[in-house]
């Protein structure tokens, strides 16, 4: 098992739950969080608002995921959450060694 | 052996007031406290630990569930100590060490009582709880040894923090057996020749929680002071881990001074049941003892 | 060493933290996190209200322990945070290379 | 490739941030996280109010960094963000196996 760790544009949340919906995964674990990228102080639109700060909100995804799932998650990620401009994020590929589900104590694969 | 008695009341009193006098500026440099305080003389609570004042930390804590532990059972009980620092770190006490956490946590879940070597073991969590072994085992050195590393090893296993044991408790037996002070600095020579690192003049003015630094802290205010008073305001000033220098101090300037020599005013400050059980376990711990069943 | 990662309930936090508590655990790292989970467009109980959104505030926490403690943290987690009801969220364990205590440099399980 | 996560205290985080600016590190994602440990909540002064809860608000980097990167890294932010008083926090170093840059689809080293 992997997890995978998306940050992406916080518009595009959305559209990357519907994708990720769309190809049968529909657990994850989302937060808000502030990006710092290789484009410092750049201006990026944000609820309308024009951000000169050298932080800009992003997403994180958390999403955890059998193995032979991450190349189709990796890339339903990148599809969607890609506009082309500067700021549009990063996909990590994250070893996942166990996974338990609280509610029944299931373990690996069938816990996620 | 009355004079004994009133000497290990002291010692475990002595050791409660240096840590409630050291609590409020542990962490603060000697040049910060000069700044807050100009010099802390009283008992006044507050620090990073927002301690009323009087109240004891986990240096006065750790040696009363040593006390308790070995007087419960009638004898040493090293099973019986490990389980107190159990029940006690259960009840989320004000301030737990890190390396006294990890080797609790490692008694709790896996029964061991002592923990592997360490390189970052030469903290002074083990010799600070150290007084009621040294109470217990007065009058054979072979019995302080022993037990010295015994319990100290249930969660600081390191040559440098067994020495500071063994050596503190020998200057405890010395000081409750009225040998003098010269006496007592002759006795350390040992420590320092196996161990130069603990060599404290000139003193370095270092007092922080590495063995080394806290044992060289309590030893120069010891000597160079006159009296109980000013061997503790000297060493709870040097700032560092002020509130384990100050328990050690106090333990050692206790068990020389005696009862008389502690300031009044510090003992009205503090917990009323701390002083109340500190004084009947060092009475019980004295009576077990070698000396203390000779009689 | 690993990272232990575990996402429960918001009303659970206290009760996890005290189970913790007991088995010796006290250092851990919490965020707030939005959970989507395969039981969509449910309704919980979150602070006497009804959600029917379909994201639900969970918590995260991020546990480094030693490889000897795992079991018994996974366990006591598990244990705590379990209601029996939808929601009761994962645990996710990740190999943790190293781990360092900014305030000493100490290394390895001496750091955590 | 490695993702470094650092917990650190809030006030250091420009200054930690400008010194992986020196190092030629600018991509970092940020979060406000609670933290519990040896350092215990209380009334504390943060954004200019006065809080009396039992954990500690912090802040938690994640950079992911090349291999030859990390003991860099590592070391500039353990130098920055110490202060030598209780609550410094922890570097965590995980395994990153795949990053991939949404904005160009490149992998590896060259994606962070
Ligand atoms: N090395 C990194 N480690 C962790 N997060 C990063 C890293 N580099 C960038 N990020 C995150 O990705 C976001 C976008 O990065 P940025 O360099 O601005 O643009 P792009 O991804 O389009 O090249 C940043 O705001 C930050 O949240
Ligand atoms: N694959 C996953 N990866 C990451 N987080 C997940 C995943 N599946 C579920 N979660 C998290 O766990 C929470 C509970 O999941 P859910 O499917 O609703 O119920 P349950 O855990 O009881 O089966 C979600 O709200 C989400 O935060
Ligand atoms: N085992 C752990 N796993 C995850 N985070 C931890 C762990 N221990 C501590 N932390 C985080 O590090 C912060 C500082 O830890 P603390 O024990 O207060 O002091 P110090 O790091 O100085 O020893 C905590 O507030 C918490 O956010
Ligand atoms: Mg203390
Ligand atoms: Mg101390």
């Amino acid at each position: 098992m992997k997890l995978i760790e998306a940050i992406i544009k916080p518009f595009k949340l959305d559209e990357v739950k519907d994708a990720l919906n769309e190809i049968g995964i529909e657990g994850i674990t989302v937060s808000e969080v502030k990006g710092f990228g290789r484009q410092k102080g750049h201006t990026e639109l944000y609820r309308g608002a024009e951000y000169v700060v050298d932080f800009i909100p992003k997403v994180k995804l958390e999403i955890a995921v059998a193995d032979e799932l991450v190349s189709k998650v990796v890339e339903t990620i990148q599809n969607t959450a890609k506009t082309g401009r500067i700021g549009d994020g990063k996909i990590f590929i994250i070893p996942l060694e166990e996974a338990v589900r609280i509610r029944t104590g299931e373990k690996g694969s069938e816990a996620i | 052996m009355q004079e004994i008695l009133s000497r290990v009341k002291a010692a475990f009193i002595g050791l409660a007031v240096g840590d409630a006098l050291g609590a409020p500026v542990e962490f603060l440099t000697a040049h910060e406290i000069k700044a807050k305080y100009g010099r802390l003389e009283e008992i006044v609570g507050g620090g990073w630990l927002r301690l009323k004042a009087g109240q004891v930390t986990d240096d006065t804590e750790m040696s009363l569930c040593v006390a308790r532990a070995i007087v419960a059972a009638g004898g040493w009980d090293l099973q019986g100590i490990a389980g107190r620092f159990a029940a006690w770190l259960k009840t989320k006490p004000i301030d737990v060490g890190d390396t006294c956490r990890k080797g609790i946590r490692n008694y709790m879940l896996k029964g061991e009582l002592e923990t592997p070597f360490n390189q970052w073991d030469a903290g002074n969590g083990a010799v600070m709880r150290l007084l009621p072994v040294a109470l217990f085992t007065m009058g054979d050195d072979a019995l302080l040894e022993k037990y010295a590393v015994a319990q100290a090893h249930l969660t600081h296993n390191h040559p440098l923090s067994d020495a500071a044991c063994v050596y503190f408790g020998r200057l405890v037996h010395l000081a409750v057996l009225g040998f003098s002070k010269a006496r007592m600095r002759r006795e350390l020579e040992g420590l320092i020749t196996e161990y130069p690192n603990f060599r404290f003049d000139p003193y370095r003015g270092l007092s922080t929680g590495y063995v080394v630094d806290t044992m060289q802290t309590v030893f120069h205010y010891f000597f160079k002071a006159r009296d109980f008073e000013e061997c503790l305001v000297g060493t709870v000033n040097q700032g560092g881990d002020a509130d384990t220098t100050g328990a050690i101090a106090g333990a050692l300037a206790g068990a020389y001074y005696g009862m008389e020599n502690i300031p009044k005013r510090w003992i009205r400050k503090m917990d009323r049941k701390v002083m109340e059980d500190v004084v009947t376990l060092a009475e019980r711990l004295i009576t077990m003892s070698p000396t203390g069943m000779k009689g």
